[in-house]
Parts: C-alpha cells; sequence; structure tokens
C-alpha cells in the first residue's frame, strides 16, 4: 500500500457524504445502496462513519460527469480513466467523481459501480495507490466477484497505518 | 538458433498516447503538455516509461512494448500513480 505525501487523513470520526446527482445507468436505490457499501468496507476495519447527507456541503461529495466537470481532469469519454478522488481535506478533498461516459453496472459487464467506488474511497481517506496486484488500490480496474467483497489485506493495512484499527 | 523475433516500432499515435499517458500518471510535478514535454527530453521519456514498467512489474525496458500498451489500454482510476 502507499500513502499521499504528508498522509493527509480526516480528523474527525464521522464523515459525511452527498450523492449530488445519479447515473441513469442504475436506480438511485442501487447507487445509494452501493455507495454505502463501498464505504462500510472501511467503516468495518477502520474508527469512522459515515453519514449520507442530502443537502449542503458534505465531506465526500459524489457526482456522475462527463468530460470537462470544473476540477481541471477531465474525464476522457468511455473506458479509459473511469473515476477519481481528491485526498482527504477541506474544500474538494475526499470528492469523488465517477465518469458518465461509462456504463456503470453492478454485474461483471461495463464499470462495477462498488469496485470503482470502494477504490476511489480509499483515495478519499488517505489511500494511494498500491503496486500489490491483488490490492483493491491498485490502479487499473480489474473485476472480481463482489458477493461477499471484503476489503483486501494490503488495503486493510494500508488505511489502519492511518486511522488506527476499529475495536468492535 | 536465433529467438530474435521482428519487432515493430510504435507508430507516431502510439508514442503520442504513451507520452500522454506518462503525463497524466507519472508526473510528479503535474506538467502536461506531453507533445512539448517529452520530445524535448527523450531520456526523460525513457527514464519515466521505465518507472511506469517497474510500477506495474512488467519487464524494465525503457521502450514502448506491447505488454507496457495493453497495461496502458487498461480502464483504470483517474488519480496519478506517483504520491503526492
Amino acid at each position: 500500500y502507499a500513502h499521499f505525501d504528508n498522509r493527509p487523513k480526516w480528523e474527525k470520526t464521522v464523515v459525511t457524504y452527498r450523492i449530488i446527482n445519479y447515473t441513469p445507468d442504475l436506480s438511485q436505490g442501487d447507487v445509494d445502496a452501493t455507495i454505502a457499501k463501498a464505504l462500510q468496507l472501511y467503516s468495518d476495519v477502520i474508527p469512522l462513519d459515515f453519514k449520507q447527507i442530502y443537502s449542503g456541503t458534505a465531506d465526500i461529495m459524489i457526482v456522475f460527469k462527463r468530460r470537462d466537470h470544473g476540477d481541471f481532469a477531465p474525464f476522457d469519454g468511455q473506458s479509459g480513466v473511469l473515476a477519481h478522488a481528491f485526498s482527504p481535506g477541506e474544500g474538494h478533498g475526499g470528492d469523488t467523481h465517477f465518469d458518465e461516459d461509462e456504463t456503470w453496472t453492478l454485474t461483471s459487464g461495463g464499470a462495477n459501480l462498488f469496485l470503482v467506488a470502494a477504490h476511489e474511497f480509499g483515495h478519499a481517506l488517505g489511500l494511494a495507490h498500491s503496486q500489490v496486484r491483488t490490492a483493491l488500490m491498485y490502479p487499473t480496474y480489474n473485476y472480481v466477484n463482489t458477493e461477499g467483497y471484503k476489503l483486501p489485506d494490503d488495503d486493510i493495512q494500508g488505511v489502519q497505518a492511518i486511522y488506527g484499527i476499529r475495536e468492535t | 538458433l536465433c529467438g530474435a523475433v521482428p519487432t515493430t516500432s510504435p507508430s507516431q499515435e502510439e508514442l503520442s498516447k504513451a507520452q500522454d499517458y506518462l503525463s497524466q500518471f507519472f508526473s510528479k510535478v503535474g506538467v502536461s503538455a506531453p507533445n512539448t514535454v517529452w520530445r524535448s527530453s527523450l531520456d526523460s521519456f525513457e527514464e519515466t516509461l521505465r518507472k511506469m514498467q517497474d510500477f506495474y512489474d512488467l519487464e524494465v525496458t525503457g521502450q514502448l512494448d506491447t505488454n507496457t500498451m495493453d497495461v496502458m489500454n487498461r480502464p483504470r482510476c483517474g488519480f496519478t500513480d506517483v504520491s503526492q
């Protein structure tokens, strides 16, 4: 695993998130549930909780946008870059953007929203890309069965090195 | 027996795509004017390509070979591969 320079982290125990808009590829209920499930991968292993809010500014602002979307990192159409996220911090810190030109799915076809979101939330919590091929934070997309999915060991160690271990 | 196989040089389009990729994901300073930055410094391009090949556990050749281009063509996260 790897961390960003200066190892930025959330200095709070409850991190809020807000889904600003939804992809038409999935129902809103599916997106809500998938985002919550992706964040839970982390709250299962570190002492952070995530709370969805529906107005105002959240720590993690989530959008589906295509091409240029105002952050100097335009998306590139279908395939290529699927999504990106900002490391923890004020302002845009933690914000997570998904490329609307992708076909978002909950299956092995297209781009699996759960796997991509879980990867991006790793960045939003302070993880950089890992060179471990089986890690969630490996930079390239690789579909794996999401049924009963747990965070790989490399990612657990990486995020626990920042936030500590969740006491059960 | 000679085990050599014919190789083909990357096309200008492939080279340009690789330059874009390295600028976007392996440039710590975030400079992104690939056609001007890399052309003036071929060593820098090769050196960065080596870093990329090392990161992805590819054979480190500094050459834009098929395996390297395959990795560059995979769908991926937009965050850089070098911490910053």
